[in-house]
């Protein structure tokens, strides 16, 4: 019998999930950046994942280009592929870290946490 | 230097996908980005050995409570509108702890600040505590004046605030002028500002050890600090600093294995 995966799903067949955005929670830690980093250690920085495939929702905010290339792709499957499921909006974090003079400093990072997700 | 070329894992050809599937990938990409263990030993130390200025501890708790809440923390006053606020720890030795300390000079090593970053804001914050045995009538202002160290040309002066004066407290004096013009004039030398007291009639210069500013038996924590407010123009990805901690890292090794007596030239930011 075909194993189920985490999502219930037949085995090895992707379920064709829409572009959303999903959970990515990322340890300074486990990238060895606990040397030079006093705060956060890690934060959830979500990601995007899904297809973006015909009809495209306005939520996805697509741009022009992504409008074609999906009428494309829903046309002619084998010739053009779909518009990429990308961060549409992204919000900046701050970081307290060491700098390589040995001092203290606070920076704010942009677009290191995602807000939403978009077809590109 | 060592070439590195990375193929991302191609659909068709099984055996690439084969090499960074799972497991493998994560551990190579960890010991790609990670330092070597000698490296992070080293950089370990060195973060056990820096200790975070309770300042800079409160504006990263403030600002980054702000943006979970969705505002935007460079609005905050205190920012000052910059995106990067760094904190330089007085490195500045006092000579004889029993003779009267009639100027007392501060210096910052400000190396590892961008040239190209427009400096937003300067403070120089001290810790003081006025002595049990300072005894001033109550009318009297005392002036505290900031010079330069090469040749003592007065560049700001503001009187302090001697109410309920015995209970310690931070002065903070703005010198975002003074060190806009310094560091024009010296780039890449030490910032260094002597201070001095003043009572005016008649005029004399104050021993500061009567107002607690003298160094002996400060800890870390009540050392004088200078915080230079900066916003970066060009957009800075976190690799910068990763990239030029370990940079750094390269060259001491490097003057290690020369020997004593050769000092590593610092890379500097911005080259």
């Amino acid at each position: 019998a075909a194993s189920k995966t985490r999502h219930g799903k037949r085995h090895g067949k992707k379920s064709k999930s829409r572009c959303s955005k999903k959970p990515l929670h990322v340890n300074f830690r486990d990238l060895g950046w606990d040397d030079w980093i006093i705060a956060p250690l890690d934060y959830e920085a979500y990601h995007c994942e899904g297809v973006c495939d015909f009809p495209l929702r306005s939520h996805l905010e697509p741009t022009n280009h992504a409008i074609i290339q999906t009428l494309m792709n829903s046309m002619n499957p084998s010739n053009m592929p779909p518009s990429c499921c990308a961060p549409s909006k992204l919000s900046p974090i701050s970081i307290l870290y060491i700098d390589s003079g040995n001092n203290v400093v606070y920076k704010q990072y942009e677009d290191m946490v995602v807000e939403s997700c978009g077809c590109r | 230097v060592q070439a590195l070329a990375i193929f991302p894992p191609k659909r068709e050809s099984s055996k690439v996908a084969k090499i960074f599937d799972g497991q493998e990938a994560s551990k190579y990409f960890k010991d790609f980005y990670a330092p070597p263990s000698e490296d992070r030993n080293h950089r370990a130390t060195s973060k056990e050995a820096v200790e975070p200025h309770d300042y800079m501890l409160s504006i990263y708790k403030t600002f980054s409570t702000a943006e979970r809440l969705g505002l935007n923390a460079s609005f905050f006053r205190s920012s000052k509108a910059a995106n990067t606020i760094a904190s330089f720890v007085d490195s500045g030795q006092d000579d004889l702890p029993l003779s009267p300390l009639r100027r007392q000079r501060y210096l910052f090593d400000v190396s590892t600040l961008s040239e190209k970053a427009e400096v937003l804001g300067a403070e120089l914050r001290i810790y003081t505590k006025v002595s049990g045995n300072f005894r001033i009538s109550e009318t009297e202002p005392v002036d505290v004046q900031l010079l330069s160290c090469h040749d003592q040309q007065l560049l700001d002066s503001k009187t302090l605030d001697l109410q309920d004066s015995h209970r310690p407290k931070w002065e903070v004096l703005d010198v975002w002028e003074i060190f806009k013009e310094l560091q024009h004039l010296s780039r890449g030398k030490p910032f260094c500002l002597e201070l001095r007291a003043v009572l005016d009639t008649p005029e004399r210069e104050l021993d500061l050890q009567l107002l607690g500013l003298h160094r002996h038996g400060r800890p870390q924590q009540k050392k004088a600090i200078l915080v230079v407010f900066t916003r970066s123009k060009k957009r800075q990805t976190l690799f910068s600093e990763r990239r030029e901690g370990r940079a750094l890292l390269g060259l001491e090794r490097k003057a290690r294995e020369r020997g004593p007596g050769v000092k590593a030239s610092r890379r500097r930011r911005g080259t």
